[in-house]
């Protein structure tokens, strides 16, 4: 049975999605077979996989016809062992159509269990920034749900938000819920802020923060740029490995070897 | 009668708050009466404004309770001629009801034409990153949508999606939806990856493009940690004068002065 990690957060642009991409990458790299799901109807994943054939099915069916079953959205992709589901949610009715449904928050939790779970190892979830039905699907569907944080003031604020709304989630929806951790993304050590928030992070949440910690990286944009991950372009990237050595912390934190 | 101008995008991250809460400051120290409005249950204005207090009526009772009025929600801010409404949803059950009365796309511009318009020369809405019913209340009581935007590849596919989605609204909603520009933000000229996504976009869109490009500015992640803006905390700094000039680009291209 699969193990499904979501990267959630209320904060935009805090890395879900390349973190989604790149754990995805890892684990694949690494043997397991992977399934990267895309829930954000911006389809990021989409661009940052290089992907260039329009999107027949996707996430839109999933949730929208019953009768969909993986081998109807499934796509393969360049690193072995990893397939993906694209988000083709593009117009504003579909968007409509699909919030609808995800009003049932365990649409999605009884779909991957139908079709996906036993298929994969590890099942990887982008999520939209917010605490709508559809981000609900995908936290309930997970195992782990990971919270992807930029040391800045702004994210600290929105964390608290976003931790408040998920002990809501637990009281009312399912008290299974559980955070797997904060992993810190996009950090300058050149900027002081950084530094400082970094060190308020670990000294009022501790253990629920990743050891692992994502460095600002260029290589990560140049890749993106060029549709690709940077795990399999630029391997000795402080990215690349940044992302390599969270698989291992998850793997060993969870024994999921 | 005010200028109702939004800053959306379906990308997180990319500066939309940082825009509102200094385009309003620019608007204010410049001798108009400015009214920032926080659409966002992230809420992200109120730690960007220093607010210390607690929150007791805002976005939520405008959607929910009808009988509310401007004096019950609005509150002052350290500079003059400048108000603020803030997000008070905190509570997943608030957010659930709050979508429910936005499905009537044109609330908050009717709420906004009773109560607020006449009393200001600018409205300033910070939106959720996102196409959903709560953004479309926002463009549609706008004049002015400013799509905020980082010189980043994944910013490039995700602003396409979000142009269709404009069009689709205007096909369906509101034909007199205009986007007032693209503006770049974040931008950093010693990144490569900044000054080809730069050069892409002003050769694709041209005009649409705001002339000013807000920098990358480290004064303001240290503003924005300390609760305040980057205008009145360092008034020289090139974050500080990229949203004045962006405020006098505004007031000329449309003629508002
Ligand atoms: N470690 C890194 N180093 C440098 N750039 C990064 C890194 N991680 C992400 N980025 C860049 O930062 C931007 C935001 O990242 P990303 O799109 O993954 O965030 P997100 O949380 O998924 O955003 P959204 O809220 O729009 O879904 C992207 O342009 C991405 O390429
Ligand atoms: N010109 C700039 N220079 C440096 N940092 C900036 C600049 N503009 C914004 N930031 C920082 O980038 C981060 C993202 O900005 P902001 O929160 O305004 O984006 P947003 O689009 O509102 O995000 P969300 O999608 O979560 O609403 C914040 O931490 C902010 O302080
Ligand atoms: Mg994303
Ligand atoms: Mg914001």
């Amino acid at each position: 049975m699969a193990t499904v990690i979501s990267f959630a957060s209320q904060k935009g642009g805090v890395g879900k999605t390349t973190s989604a991409v790149h754990l995805a990458t890892a684990f694949a790299l690494g043997g397991y077979r992977t399934l990267l799901l895309d829930l954000d109807p911006q389809g990021s994943v989409y661009s940052a996989m290089g992907v260039k054939q329009r999107v027949i099915q996707g996430t839109l069916e999933i949730f929208c016809q019953d009768s969909t079953t993986l081998s109807d959205v499934l796509l393969p992709t360049s690193t072995e062992n990893m397939h993906l589901i694209l988000n083709d949610v593009d117009r504003l009715a579909h968007e409509n159509e699909l919030m609808k449904v995800a009003a049932d928050y365990h649409h999605l939790h009884q779909w991957l269990a139908r079709h996906a779970r036993g298929e994969f190892e590890f099942i990887i979830i982008d999520v939209p920034a917010s605490t709508n039905a559809l981000s609900i699907n995908a936290m309930v569907a997970s195992n782990l749900v990971i919270v992807p944080m930029q040391c800045e003031a702004l994210a600290i604020k929105s964390l608290k938000r976003f931790l408040l709304a998920f002990k809501d989630l637990q009281a009312n929806i399912d008290p299974n819920l559980r955070i797997a951790g904060i992993l810190l993304t996009m950090f300058d050590h050149e900027i002081p802020a950084h530094q400082k928030v970094c060190r308020q992070v670990y000294q009022t949440l501790g253990e629920s923060v990743f050891q692992t910690i994502i460095p600002k990286c260029p290589q990560v944009l140049d890749a993106s740029a060029a549709g690709m991950d940077v795990i399999n372009r630029s391997l000795n990237s402080i990215g690349a490995t940044g992302y390599i050595r969270l698989a291992n912390e998850i793997l060993d934190r969870f024994r999921l070897r």
